[in-house]
């Protein structure tokens, strides 16, 4: 564990807390991708079912359960408790153009050709993309609220700080997986148009806004 | 194994 792994972690509990906090005091999920969140939940149920195998530390089996849980309580909210709001016209990405190459990379590129693996790796893989159908209804409303905008800076930072980490844990422990690290760039990525958006406009008090 | 160090983190 060092300062990037931690503050990483808790970015990312952050943008989990703040879209929940968001749907739950304005009792709306209105912008919000419901296909982005299914994805997410897919991610950590894939990723996280070596819960039921091995034990690795309190910090770790919190974590893993705080996230598991959040990603559903948030699907609940988008899809059960505040339906009414959400934005099904505007959340038309094709999710299956995502999953089955994620899938069949998985299936070909991963570190050991056993069922936990396999998922573990498509989890990474998947991860990496998942945000799309966020992005693409932000491109397609042409605008977010400035709330959606922390929650997407929060989950979009969590994995520029595993970067730092993994370069940490290459110098110190000479450690580095690379399915992780390449996913991982990919994922760090596909922000940085949003990362730009959100330094010159919303930190200025600006709502976020693209240009018809 | 090196990637079962992966595992331990989130």
């Amino acid at each position: 564990m060092n300062v990037f792994r931690l503050t990483g972690d808790l970015s990312h509990l952050a943008a989990i807390i703040i879209l929940l906090l968001k749907i739950w005091k304005t009792r709306s999920c209105a912008g919000i991708s419901g296909k982005s969140q299914i994805l997410f939940a897919v991610v950590f149920t894939s990723r996280y079912l070596d819960l039921l195998t091995s034990f690795i530390s309190l910090y770790n089996t919190s974590m893993k359960v705080i996230y598991i849980g959040c990603a559903y309580a948030t699907l609940y909210f988008v899809y059960m408790k505040f339906k009414a709001t959400y934005d099904g016209n505007h959340d038309t990405f094709r999710v299956e153009f995502l999953l089955v190459p994620v899938g069949g990379l998985s299936f070909l590129v991963n570190h050991d050709f056993s069922p936990l693996e396999i998922l573990w790796t498509f989890s990474i893989y998947l991860e990496s993309v998942a945000i799309l159908p966020q992005l693409f209804m932000i491109s397609k409303t042409g605008e977010a609220e400035t709330i959606t905008t922390h929650y997407l800076f929060f989950l979009g930072l969590y994995r520029a700080l595993y970067l730092f980490n993994w370069i940490w844990r290459f110098y110190f422990e000479g450690f580095f997986d690379m399915i992780a690290i390449v996913a991982g760039l990919v994922q760090t990525i596909l922000y940085c148009d949003f990362f730009y958006l959100y330094i010159t406009k919303v930190l200025k008090g600006k709502k976020l806004s693209l240009p018809a | 194994c090196h990637h079962t160090q992966a595992k331990d983190e989130l």
